[in-house]
């Protein structure tokens, strides 16, 4: 589908991003397997932006995170990179995965992606996306990068996360590299 | 050329311009 890899045209009062980005939604059918085919499959393109206000038009009109159902999730790529470890911008990549109890989804998703799209996490190229996962007994956020073995990023995007999340202490972060994943 | 960087506060004072509606 073209859509998902062409940055939408932009006025010239509108604020810039650097990068467009393409928003996901993806439910699972949980006890279903998870197959690459299906996991394609259920990702549906919600919106595209390039600009702070075409943001704020399309996430005005989002649910919440914390109103989703169990088993949903939003993901926020840049426009050109799949959410998925089988596109070439993530097959050497990895993830920062933040555990949130029940409650603080919102606010930490808001914090992470306003931080994202206004470039504070000062990595460079480096940044793929976000992915925000609601299930039963806790919500998870996830920061995905390009170069899993670049520790300099990865730990710049660790400091950045807890700076711009405000996580309480105790709050467990993990970092696990795509390859990781697929084996698991 | 140079990194379009912004920060929260000045990104959420966007969030009621009639634009981004």
């Amino acid at each position: 589908d073209k859509d998902e890899v062409v940055a939408p045209e932009i006025n010239p009062n509108e604020h810039k991003l650097q990068y467009a980005y393409a928003l996901w939604y993806s439910r699972r059918n949980p006890g279903k397997q998870n197959s690459i085919q299906s996991y394609d499959r259920n990702l549906k393109l919600v919106g595209r932006f390039a600009s702070v206000e075409q943001f704020w038009g399309l996430y005005s009109h989002l649910t919440r995170p914390s109103e989703l159902t169990t088993h949903t999730d939003f993901h926020l790529f840049k426009i050109g990179i799949k959410p998925m470890w089988e596109d070439e911008a993530n097959q050497r990549g990895g993830k920062w995965i933040v555990r949130l109890r029940k409650g603080l989804v919102s606010r930490c998703w808001e914090n992470l992606i306003l931080a994202m799209l206004g470039e504070q996490f000062m990595v460079g190229e480096e940044i793929c996306g976000a992915v925000v996962s609601i299930r039963f007994q806790e919500d998870i956020i996830c920061v995905w990068n390009k170069t899993a073995s670049d520790l300099g990023t990865t730990n710049r995007i660790r400091d950045t996360l807890r700076r711009i999340l405000h996580l309480p202490s105790g709050a467990s972060m993990e970092y696990k590299t795509h390859n990781e994943s697929l084996k698991n | 050329g140079t990194r379009i960087v912004y920060e929260r506060a000045f990104l959420m004072n966007l969030r009621n311009s009639p634009i981004s509606q």
